[in-house]
């Protein structure tokens, strides 16, 4: 099957913050968290995702993720309200 | 399956319904089918019934809307997100919200009508979002055709813990998402496919790829919408870069990843007489340039150059591959040729014409 062509790391990142904001309640806060050290809240949400989809548990933007992202979907969010 | 969370859930089970407006992208009469149909996959299972309204407010709103509309959540254009709907509730509560901009359809182009309400009814009936591949509360779009839904079990059991069962004397069941490492998994049929081993299982195909070892399971839909379910045979001739699947008396040849146009074709195009209706499973080998066919108990000899099926055929079985019963699938790997019986599999060497080995049919998996 064709293989997918190499992502812009910018928009991958938009993608799954707004992805996570949207269906996994990842709080905002426009701190710099993404460097902060310890643990990130958007690693922690996307391997909750990556768990409820039944992806590899890594945390991290990989393709089978992003791909999942990109597929058309219910509104609603996965977890919580 | 989940239940929303405060488990949401209607205190009648006579509900009413209302459309609020339509879809400039379907006929009318097609919306009203879709939305019935859709409403039925839950009444089916349940003692729920819907009845639908006019010119009043209804339990379930049903309506087409662009971007913000005034909920909280604005819709964002073609693809992403489809529709979403509102737990159970008074008011806004079990509306279903369906993106204008979407490409609406009643078949396998655009979004599924039926497939997308159905999903979002679940919604309004309590029901969020399953982690069941399989099933219908699952969060992304599948395609499967209308004509050939069943709840999947998932669905059907978290429905009925919120309203029960249906009244109907034979309580329905639907397909359940097969596990690649389920003990009793059984196959349709299966297929090589450009290095890949594909394991057909009714609306499902679990793919195999040398280099990955986790198994993938897609719908047979999400690449060959074309496809019916259930296919019953398969199998690859390397030589002309072709994948044969059968279902019934038809066949499809795929070149390449692409169902080739012109198919189906009825197998007796292939030489088999009248009274033969289905296939049960093939192998081609790439040495001798033979197809083998099974039938039942018989089986058939296929020669790809020259087209047609070698004389004095059909075959019995045992008399040439020994005591492996009726094939449910096979295929040829590395000059061995495997098939598969229930949870059996014989790996059946054509040189010696023995079989070498048996295993069970998940042993591909790495489970």
């Amino acid at each position: 099957f064709p293989v997918a062509p190499d992502e812009d790391e910018g928009k991958s990142l938009e993608l799954v913050e707004s992805y996570l904001e949207k269906f996994y309640d990842l709080q905002r806060d426009h701190q710099a968290h993404l460097r902060s050290k310890g643990k990130s809240p958007l690693s922690a949400k996307l391997k909750e995702m990556q768990e409820f989809f039944g992806l590899q548990v890594t945390g991290k933007p990989d393709l089978d993720t992003l791909e999942m992202m990109k597929k058309p979907r219910c509104g609603i969010p996965d977890v919580g309200q | 399956y989940v239940f929303t969370a405060g488990n949401p859930k209607w205190k009648r089970n006579n509900l009413t319904y209302r459309i609020l407006n339509y879809t400039p992208k379907m006929r009318k009469a097609d919306v009203d089918e879709a939305i019935q149909k859709a409403l039925s996959v839950w009444s089916k299972v349940t003692p729920l019934t819907f009845q639908k309204v006019e010119d009043k407010e209804a339990d379930i709103m049903i309506s087409f809307a662009y971007r913000d509309h005034h909920d909280n959540s604005p819709f964002d254009g073609p693809n992403g997100q489809l529709a979403h709907a509102f737990q159970p509730g008074e008011g806004i509560g079990g509306d279903v919200h369906l993106d204008e901009e979407e490409a609406w359809t009643k078949d396998g182009r655009g979004y599924n009508l039926f497939i997308v309400i159905a999903h979002e009814l679940g919604h309004s009936l309590g029901l969020s979002h399953s982690n069941d591949p399989g099933a219908l509360m699952y969060p992304t779009y599948s395609y499967t055709d209308p004509n050939e839904f069943l709840l999947p079990q998932d669905d059907i059991d978290g429905i009925q813990a919120i309203y029960g069962q249906s009244s109907a004397a034979v309580q329905p069941t639907g397909p359940v998402t097969p596990q690649a490492c389920d003990p009793h998994l059984t196959f349709d049929a299966i297929t090589t496919l450009r290095g890949e081993i594909i394991f057909f299982k009714g609306r499902y195909m679990l793919r195999k790829h040398p280099a990955r070892t986790k198994t993938e399971l897609n719908f047979i839909s999400l690449f060959w919408p074309k496809l019916p379910s259930g296919i019953q045979a398969a199998y690859e001739y390397v030589e002309r870069d072709e994948v044969l699947l059968f279902k019934e008396n038809k066949y499809w040849v795929l070149r390449g990843y692409d169902i080739a146009p012109g198919y189906p074709k009825p197998i007796y195009h292939l030489g088999f007489p009248k009274t033969v209706k289905r296939v049960n499973a093939a192998y081609s080998d790439e040495t001798t340039g033979k197809t083998y066919f099974f039938v039942a108990d018989r089986y058939w000899r296929y020669d790809e150059n020259k087209k047609t099926m070698d004389h004095g055929y059909p075959k019995k079985i045992v008399s040439d591959f020994g005591k492996i019963g009726r094939v449910d699938a096979a295929f040829q790997k590395d000059g061995y040729v495997y098939f598969f019986h229930r949870t059996t599999q014989f790996q059946f060497d054509p040189r010696a014409k023995r079989i070498v080995r048996q295993m069970k049919s998940i042993s591909w998996f790495n489970c």
